[in-house]
């Protein structure tokens, strides 16, 4: 465990908190693509199979029970609590079209032909890119509320930080993995003009409103 | 290498 690890980690507890948060205080979940947190359900369910098997340490079955439960938690709030706020009006990018292309690249990119190598491999994927129907909700309706950039920069920071977290394994334990470095660049690159936005304008107490 | 069944990154 490195700071940026840590830091990575703790900017997804971050992220996932405060949208749970914005949702039940305000009991609407406006403005948030349901597919994206349908794919998030999806990504951690079949990244986090090993915490049957595999027992690696206290800190990491805590988040991992954290990030599973969080996910299916929204998941409820969204469609089933708070249904009746749901945008689906503008949240119509399609799933299926991020999640076969992962799974396909999974079974002939991976590590190791295993049902569980193949399922972590195709969570690393499908994560890359399930952020993909949020920011095109946010394109669709040309802004966002505060809390929702301020999620979307605590989620996008996580992958970010990881990306140094990977940096710093290379140089000090000679640690890599292709897979997640690929797929991680992948995920980073896409909230780019997000981070500008975000730093230029949220930042600046003004709301995230995309030029016309 | 770390295997699915070790793997410490979340």
């Amino acid at each position: 465990m490195n700071i940026f690890r840590l830091l990575g980690d703790l900017s997804h507890l971050l992220a996932i908190i405060v949208l749970l948060l914005k949702i039940w205080k305000t009991r609407s979940c406006a403005g948030i693509s349901g597919k994206s947190q349908i794919l998030f359900a999806i990504v951690y369910t079949s990244r986090y199979l090993d915490l049957v098997t595999t027992y690696i340490s206290a800190y990491n079955t805590f988040m991992k029970l954290i990030f599973v439960v969080a996910a299916y938690a929204t998941v409820y709030l969204m469609y089933i609590k708070f249904k009746a706020t749901y945008d689906h009006n503008h949240d119509t990018f399609r799933m299926e079209f991020l999640v076969i292309p992962s799974l396909i690249l999974a079974l002939l990119i991976n590590h190791e032909l295993t049902v569980l190598e193949v399922l972590w491999t195709f969570s690393i994927y499908l994560e890359s890119v399930a952020i993909l129907p949020q920011l095109f909700l946010v394109s669709k309706t040309g802004e966002a509320e505060s809390i929702t950039s301020h999620y979307l920069f605590a989620l996008g920071s996580y992958r970010g930080l990881y990306l140094l977290n990977w940096v710093y394994r290379y140089y000090a334990e000679d640690h890599y993995d292709l897979i997640a470095i690929v797929a991680g660049l992948v995920q980073t690159v896409l909230y780019c003009d997000f981070f500008y936005l975000y730093i230029t304008k949220v930042l600046k107490g003004k709301k995230l409103q995309l030029p016309a | 290498r770390e295997t699915a069944n070790n793997k410490d990154e979340l």
